[in-house]
């Protein structure tokens, strides 16, 4: 005979994620400016240091509470950084032919290990 | 069993939904 009852809502990661991501496009609660190229892109870090190595080294000490602009590398990884930014808050990867390679250098900027692994396969499986 | 506790699973929206912009 059960004592007590745990209830599990099974959809409760994807809600705050999309509550998150309406948080960002309405720019409340952003506490940090990405700038791609010139090009500003609003975020949270938490959800930031959550998703990329590279935003874990640079946010977790005490150095990153005053970081709020932060300038990353334009060229030719500047086109992989704002599908990486979406991907964070929805989970969802938009991967192209033409966009793949950009994405790829985005993300192993980034060190997100497995979104690197995901490129990887979608240009292989483009080439054959 | 003394202790047990049972998992239920709730498949229905969890939390408020932030308005969406318009």
């Amino acid at each position: 005979r059960a004592l007590g009852y745990v209830r599990e809502f099974t959809r409760h990661s994807s809600d705050v994620l999309g509550n998150l991501n309406e948080l960002r496009l309405r720019g409340i609660l952003t506490d940090v400016t990405l700038l791609v190229g010139g090009q500003p892109l609003r975020a949270h870090k938490a959800v930031l240091i959550a998703c990329s190595g590279f935003f874990y080294s640079i946010f977790r000490g005490r150095a990153g509470v005053g970081v709020d602009v932060l300038s990353l590398p334009g060229g030719p990884e500047a086109g992989g950084f704002a599908p990486l930014l979406d991907f964070m808050y929805t989970s969802r990867l938009r991967l192209s032919p033409a966009t793949a390679p950009a994405v790829l250098a985005a993300a192993t900027y980034l060190q997100m290990d497995h979104v690197v692994q995901a490129c990887h396969r979608f240009i292989q499986a483009s080439y054959e | 069993h003394e202790g047990l506790v049972a998992t239920v699973k709730e498949a229905g929206r969890s939390i408020h939904e932030i308005p969406r912009e318009e």
